[in-house]
């Protein structure tokens, strides 16, 4: 890639430890249709608050509750007639609420799933619509997304009320060129990070609503994702994944890679990059990190684990019963691996 | 990595941008 890559040793598929992967669980969803998504989620049942698992096929939302044994009961399915859904949108802080994308190629509408106060019967409340093009949950019971192209581009903070309605709205400074994804950065609760169409990376304060910074990045990756976020002495740290990056006969194929930004001058350089073992191929095709661990499915239906931390991988889970993985999360209630089937199936993992 | 190629670094970056950006 650049001279400004760390070298890194690669090891070898056989040398991972194929332990560090366990499986505890497994639920099906008889629903029929096409399952796209996955996450996790505290809900209020009995007066308790429990780790549940949330899993979204094309036209319905359910939500599931942990038996003994590590055994999950379907307790509340939100069905949609019109548009599909497309992904969760898991919002930190919050309980008894989950909020979904819905839309064909784009997405059309934000809405909030809850029950109602007697826990009888589920709601659904339209949070937002039109050419949504970037969304995300924010610690604090906020969400983030930006809406329109160019010149019309809007950038609107919602904060939750407890009940999962709407509470106020705020709007950031937009840049001047689409938003593809936003991210948080890690314990600076009024910074907030978005990739943008032309690969820069800006920076806002949700505080005030500034957009303070705009800070271009190598051109080597087209249409990065920027995951995670941390800042450390004085600089950004920044986790992108690369969906574009063709294979380097070096390094082999980079997945992840970590970028050191300087927010006062704008000049960045990579840091490390997280390429797949040798004797593995496969692009980035969706994934998700959570504090210093990476998770991807592979165009090759495989999913990789990395640690951030150690820079190398550390798992490869290969397709299971002749079924490629088609998306992967990290439970945001404890530190297991969500990984899913398109027909339906979720393994729970144990890292 | 080379720090100094990133020119000169602040630790109070996030204030300094808020103060220098337009409202």
């Amino acid at each position: 890639h650049s001279a400004e890559q760390t070298e890194i040793e690669v090891p070898a598929w056989d040398s991972l430890n194929p332990g560090t992967l366990q499986l505890v669980s497994k639920l099906k969803n008889p629903s029929g249709s096409c399952s796209v998504d996955v996450s996790a989620t505290w809900w209020e049942i009995a007066g308790f608050k429990q780790p549940c698992i949330v899993t979204a096929c094309e036209y319905v939302v359910s939500l599931w509750k942990p038996l003994d044994a590590w055994q999950w009961e379907k307790i509340y399915s939100w069905h949609f007639t019109e548009v599909p859904v497309l992904q969760i949108v898991a919002v930190p802080d919050v309980c008894n609420l989950v909020c979904v994308a819905l839309g064909n190629l784009e997405i059309r509408e934000i809405r909030a799933l809850l029950c109602s106060p007697d826990g009888k019967s589920e709601k659904q409340v339209l949070l937002s619509s039109g050419n949504i093009k970037a969304v995300l949950g924010l610690a604090k019971r906020r969400l983030v997304s930006s809406s329109g192209t160019l010149c019309d581009q809007q950038v609107e903070i919602m904060t939750f009320a407890e009940d999962g309605g709407s509470k106020e709205k705020q709007l950031l400074m937009p840049p001047e060129e689409t938003i593809l994804t936003f991210a948080e950065v890690q314990g600076m609760q009024e910074a907030l990070l978005g990739t943008t169409i032309m690969n820069n990376i800006v920076i806002w304060n949700l505080k005030t609503g500034q957009l303070l910074k705009k800070m271009h990045i190598d051109d080597s990756y087209q249409a990065s994702v920027c995951h995670k976020a941390y800042s450390e002495m004085g600089l950004l740290f920044v986790v992108l994944s690369h969906p574009c990056a063709k294979e380097n006969e070096l390094l082999g194929s980079p997945v992840f890679q970590l970028i050191v930004i300087n927010p006062k001058t704008a000049l960045s350089m990579g840091v490390m990059l997280y390429c797949l073992p040798h004797g593995q191929a496969g692009r980035f095709l969706e994934g998700d990190v959570k504090d210093h661990f990476a998770a991807a499915v592979l165009t090759s239906g495989t999913i990789a684990v990395w640690d951030l931390l150690l820079g190398h991988c550390t798992a490869l889970l290969p397709p299971v019963s002749g079924q490629n993985w088609s998306f992967v999360k990290w439970s945001g209630t404890d530190s297991h691996l969500l990984a899913g089937q398109k027909d339906g199936n979720i393994f729970v993992y144990r890292y | 990595c080379n720090k100094a190629d990133l020119g000169p670094i602040s630790l109070n970056w996030f204030e300094e941008l808020s103060s220098e950006a337009p409202p």
